[in-house]
């Protein structure tokens, strides 16, 4: 067929875009609670997980998804949330 | 430490394994649950009883993907191994673990005993550490379970919900200490460059230490590299951007955070006699592509290049390098100069003109 290859590193960022998002949505979304009253929290922003994240690993708070991030990212680990608990 | 609270309102806990991994034997999985259960007890009044029928408090099983009615899933080999659920009812206190993940009693795999302590924590009160340290730290770690897994921050977070163990004369058994950075009597087992930093190591423990800035970072080996054991000999880096570790008669090899497959393998691959069982250090001489190998009062001289051992070695080490008569604890080179270490003292060594340059404290390169 004439489809063109996927580029290796585009391939590459899309399944680090989704390592990161699945690993931010599981570990660093805090659950919103229903019997909360009043104003709700806003949304936190990947960015803003992101620099969580960093900060509780001891990594470089850059707030990307630099090479160390997603090292650190790949390690097996505990599959409870690092916040909101 | 993090804690969700409250905790559990009574001291005598219920357990009950509700199924088994295939990949160890039951009496194994029962000894992990029940010596990874015991780590909390044996720091606080809480008393853990097994039940085989019924609910208890913690029902621990084993589970892939959705499993059951729990709200979370597993995502195969690999991510996330297990999980637990602060003390509550319904769910509250339960342990589930990732049957994709390959179980063991040893350093392979996923040590059960290591995780299930982990999610205990969580079953008890406990929440994520950031103490890397810490059993609490989300990522796994292996830590030889002969050693008492729980940190200072684990004890002083368990504690801090359910107060010490009542009457208890402090048999506690010792927790692992994080060595002193700045002890003067600081000796090494092993000392690598790593690109632009030296690696220090000593125990379970490695220190960082980037050259020319005063940071130096305190690891566990573990957190790098979870398959390295502790109490490593000799380590180098070679002319490929690789780390050789080495204990005992095995030797690893390491490319940046993986260790390569195919190894441990035994150093008389790499050209020892049969009779050399343990190396003392080792060094690659950038300028050269070769490494020395010290052991006892002599040297073994490798070929980078050809991947060999040179001919008409060993020689005695104060021949070659007159001045370093001891045994030889660790070595490294930086900036042309070798540094060889042996308890507290080093000495910078000028392979150019085969002369010692100063005698130092071992400790220097830590800024104290």
């Amino acid at each position: 067929s004439n489809a063109l290859p996927i580029h290796p590193e585009k391939h590459n960022n899309e399944e680090d875009e989704k390592l990161v998002q699945d690993y931010l949505n599981q570990f660093y979304t805090v659950e919103p609670d229903p019997k909360q009253l009043g104003w709700k929290t806003h949304d936190e922003s990947t960015a803003e997980k992101l620099q969580k994240m960093q900060q509780f690993f001891g990594l470089k708070v850059t707030g990307k998804p630099d090479p160390a991030t997603l090292e650190m990212m790949k390690k097996p680990r505990c599959g409870v949330p690092d916040v909101g608990l | 430490y993090g804690v969700t609270l409250p905790g559990w309102k009574k001291n005598k806990l219920t357990y009950r394994i509700v199924n088994y991994t295939p990949d160890m034997s039951k009496e194994d999985v029962d000894k992990a649950i029940q010596k990874a259960l015991k780590v909390w007890s044996t720091v606080t009044p809480l008393i853990f009883t097994r039940i085989r029928e019924g609910v208890a408090d913690i029902m621990i099983a084993f589970g892939t993907k959705a499993h059951g009615h729990c709200p979370r899933y597993f995502d195969g080999p690999l991510g996330v191994l297990a999980h637990a659920f602060p003390p509550g009812n319904g769910f509250g206190g339960d342990a589930h673990f990732d049957e994709d993940e390959d179980w063991t009693t040893g350093s392979a795999g996923f040590n059960l005993f290591l995780v299930a302590a982990h999610e205990f924590g969580h079953a008890l009160g406990l929440s994520h550490s950031n103490d890397q340290r810490a059993l609490m730290f989300p990522n796994y770690a292996y830590v030889s379970p002969s050693e008492f897994p729980l940190s200072p921050d684990d004890i002083n977070g368990i504690q801090s919900i359910y107060g010490s163990r009542p009457n208890a004369p402090d048999k506690r058994p010792a927790t692992p200490t994080s060595p002193k950075t700045c002890d003067s009597q600081i000796s090494f087992d092993a000392i690598t460059t790593l690109r632009r930093e030296i690696i220090f190591l000593k125990g379970r423990h490695l220190w960082r230490v980037y050259p020319g800035n005063s940071e130096v970072e305190l690891e566990l080996i573990s957190a790098f590299w979870p398959t390295l054991p502790p109490g490593i000999q000799a380590a180098y880096e070679n002319t490929k951007d690789q780390i050789l570790f080495f204990k005992g008669n095995k030797f690893w090899v390491i490319s940046g955070y993986r260790v390569l497959l195919g190894y441990p393998k035994n150093i008389n691959t790499l050209g020892f006699p049969k009779g050399v069982k343990k190396i003392d250090a080792a060094v690659c001489n950038k300028d050269t592509g070769k490494t020395d190998f010290f052991i006892g009062d002599k040297y073994w001289r490798y070929d980078e290049n050809s991947q060999s051992m040179e001919t008409g070695y060993p020689r005695r080490t104060v021949n070659d390098f007159p001045g370093i008569s001891q045994k030889v604890d660790a070595v490294f080179q930086q900036k042309g100069f070798f540094y060889f270490f042996h308890g507290s003292k080093q000495w910078e060594f000028d392979p150019t003109v085969k002369k010692v340059i100063r005698e130092i404290k071992s400790s220097s390169w830590f800024n104290c």
